[in-house]
């Protein structure tokens, strides 16, 4: 069947290589993570450790959730806490040789996945918008 | 050929109805939207005029660039504006009677599109989640 053919895919032209991935470390300070976010428009990012592992990813809601106070957004707590003290470490990770079909099936609930190698070490992430890209290439054909 | 099957299907059990929908109107000053916002937890959410028709979507990173001063964080500036002043109006809508392949197409740049009846009255809305979910559906079989 053909179908089965496209599951099995390997999943590696569908990466967004790590030096293309907006990124920060678990021991930035706030302030530069909230910088990090604003300046390249991504809703979340991968959190990472100093062996380039990852240890989760840090989006500007949870980073603003951390700094409301009851009557005002506290600033000055951007540099008390690290990003390690507000990232959520919840994120899907796929190896490389993954197929397609386990990609689509972690998308459904993750905008996007995270890709490392055999050592557990950060590749890139893969993107619903590129499983999005395939799926419709492949319903043209 | 069985692909072609699937894309020619109505879209109708995909729509997420607008009662259940966070959603605000144009005129809502800021804080409101900003409250809506971070209460939902959704990055961006849709915005009606009177009329329950489209005018595009707000999202929190629009609502805190458009009262980022040089200095801070110009929190009273969020009684001064109205939702229609920070809006995208760029939101991507489709009829009830479009096919599963053109909310395919749509979907690889939106996260989610908005649906209209043929007067252009909003109905509901479509995700990327649900339209990755059917795929993984359609590929089980
Ligand atoms: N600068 C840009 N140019 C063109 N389109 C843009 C864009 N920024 C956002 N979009 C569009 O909006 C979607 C949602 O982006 P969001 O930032 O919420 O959510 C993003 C973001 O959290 C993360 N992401 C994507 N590319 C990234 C990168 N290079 N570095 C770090 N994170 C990335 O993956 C999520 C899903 O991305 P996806 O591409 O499927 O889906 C993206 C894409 O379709
Ligand atoms: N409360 C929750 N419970 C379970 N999963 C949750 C969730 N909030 C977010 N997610 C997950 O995170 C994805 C991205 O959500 P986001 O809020 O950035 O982006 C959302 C949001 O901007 C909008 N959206 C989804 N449902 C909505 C609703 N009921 N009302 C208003 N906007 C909605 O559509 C975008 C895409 O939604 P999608 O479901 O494809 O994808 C969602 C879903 O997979």
């Amino acid at each position: 069947l053909k179908n089965s053919q496209l599951v099995n895919n390997e999943i590696n032209e569908l990466i967004i290589p790590h030096e293309k991935v907006a990124h920060v470390h678990k021991n930035n300070p706030l302030n530069h993570a909230l910088l990090v976010l604003i300046k390249s428009g991504y809703t979340a990012i991968p959190v990472l450790d100093h062996e380039n592992k990852i240890q989760g990813q840090i989006s500007k809601a949870q980073i603003l959730d951390s700094i409301l106070g009851l009557e005002r957004i506290e600033m000055e707590r951007l540099n008390e806490y690290v990003v390690e003290d507000v990232a959520d470490p919840d994120i899907p990770t796929l190896q490389t040789d993954s197929t397609f079909g386990e990609a689509l099936m972690r998308s459904i609930n993750y905008p996007f996945l995270c890709i490392v190698d055999e050592n557990g070490a950060f590749i890139g992430i893969l993107t619903r918008r590129s499983i999005l890209a395939l799926m419709h290439r492949y319903f043209q054909q």
